[in-house]
């Protein structure tokens, strides 16, 4: 589970 | 990007335009706290501090760039352009009970102890309590405008639709983020009050008073 990804959001 | 974010993004948006159409429309900053406005303030900045390095798409850089200007244009607004018409007397609520806690849980519980994570982190959870300088002012006010309540109602939704947001990404993208999602329902539940005195009053054309 990759949470870096959430760093796409605003 | 799914629809859920789009549309909370819009929402965020919009929460923002309708907050500065208020004040530039009536030319005053009754009613809204100036402290949940400097608190907004820096979950940007400590949240954007990527924009330059992190280039995602360019409707995220520009709704960063919008989302950080605008809300350091309307603290300039409070504070000094609008200043006389600023409440202060029930804008007190300690911004420092807030940024105390936050600060140190981003130092605690956090991905990675590195400095960009932790200010991310710091701006996740300030965000999720952000709104209650505002919500405490209101209810020591007894009332809102209804622009004000229209803001807040768009406001606490935006996160509201970065929960199913991150629904959807748990079970199409397999992304997850333990920390945005508890600190995104925080944030929502703060507004469940507000959203039941919005739908039962606001909607039906009456004015938001609180019950005395």
């Amino acid at each position: 589970q990759d949470n870096r990804s959430m760093k796409d959001e605003l | 990007m799914n629809a859920f974010r789009l549309v909370g993004d819009l929402c965020h948006l919009a929460a923002i335009v309708l907050l500065l159409l208020k004040i530039w429309k009536s030319r005053s900053v009754a009613g809204l706290s100036g402290k949940s406005q400097i608190l907004f303030g820096l979950v940007f900045v400590t949240r954007y501090l990527d924009l330059v390095t992190n280039f995602v798409s360019p409707y995220n850089t520009i709704m960063k760039v919008f989302f950080l200007s605008s809300s350091i244009a309307t603290v300039y607004l409070i504070y000094t352009k609008f200043k006389a018409t600023y409440d202060g007397n029930h804008d007190t609520f300690r911004m420092e009970f807030l940024l105390i806690p936050c600060a140190l849980l981003a130092i605690v519980v956090n991905h990675e102890f590195s400095p960009m994570e932790i200010l991310w982190t710091f701006s996740i959870y300030l965000e999720a309590v952000a709104i209650l300088p505002q919500l405490f002012m209101i209810s020591k006010t007894g009332e809102a405008e209804t622009i004000t309540s229209h803001y807040l109602f768009a406001l606490g939704s935006y996160r509201g639709l970065y929960i199913m947001n991150w629904l959807y990404r748990y079970y199409y993208e397999n992304n997850f983020d333990v920390i945005a999602v508890v600190a995104g329902i925080v944030q929502t539940v703060l507004y469940c009050d507000f959203f039941y005195l919005y739908i039962t009053k606001v909607l039906q054309g009456k004015k938001l008073q609180l019950p005395a």
